[in-house]
């Protein structure tokens, strides 16, 4: 967990909230 | 790629500004993309840092926007995209890193049981890598400093570059490498979108830290 950078952390979290809403628009 | 040569995002070694934070710089992307005539799947910053270490010039992961596109909807639906057990693999993936980012005592999510389509996967897999000393797509535009604007699969798949290639075989269809401060800004579209100076003109707006 810590050997992920931060940058790319947050990068994730927003993908994976934003998908969320994708799939459950589709 | 290996986990040394992927800077982490920090203001002080890439040389942007201190005021230009993660929160800004995820605000242009989404106006980059959002604001756009064309259909763009998506956008990424690639930020340069230089490797103390080694001496070596490197442009990795600062940020991205993924707005999708209309071929997820359809494989979605239709769940044709890859094997199944590609399918398991990327899944088994997307529960990780959202055990990861949620906490592992999460409550088990549905969406990470929808199928994960070609171009998700490709750019969550984009988060892993690096362009060393001027290599890629995105390290020959910041090298040049010349944009690079290929569009069509086969251009794509003879592009000097593994990214490209892979790119297209995931089904984009457009690719783009314009460098600006600090780093390159990269676009992709499962559309065909020709050369635009509209929209050179708004990735140097919102990407020259300058002004």
């Amino acid at each position: 967990d810590a050997a992920v950078p931060q940058a790319r952390k947050a990068s994730l979290a927003r993908f994976l909230e934003k998908r969320k809403e994708r799939v459950s628009n589709t | 790629a290996p986990e040394a040569h992927v800077p982490a995002f920090s203001s002080a070694s890439a040389g942007v500004p201190e005021y230009f934070t993660q929160e800004s710089l995820q605000q242009r992307l989404h106006m980059l993309i959002e604001g756009a005539r064309d259909s763009w799947t998506y956008a990424i910053f690639w930020q340069s840092s230089v490797d103390v270490g080694f001496g070596a010039s490197i442009l990795g992961w600062g940020d991205g926007y993924y707005k999708g596109c209309e071929e997820d909807k359809r494989r979605r639906r239709n769940a044709t995209s890859s094997s199944v057990a590609e399918q398991e693999h990327r899944k088994r993936v997307l529960r990780e890193l959202n055990s990861l980012i949620s906490g592992s005592g999460s409550s088990p999510d549905s969406a990470m049981e929808e199928e994960v389509t070609d171009t998700e996967w490709f750019f969550l897999v984009s988060m892993t890598q690096s362009f060393v000393n001027g290599s890629g797509l995105p390290g020959q535009s910041f090298l040049t400093g010349a944009p690079s604007w290929i569009v069509g699969k086969d251009r794509l798949s003879i592009a000097p570059c593994d990214r490209a290639k892979q790119a297209q075989v995931f089904g984009l269809q457009s690719m783009v490498c314009v460098p600006v401060e600090s780093g390159v800004l990269e676009l992709g579209s499962t559309e065909l979108i020709f050369h635009s100076a509209d929209m050179m003109n708004q990735v140097k707006a919102l990407f020259n830290f300058n002004s």
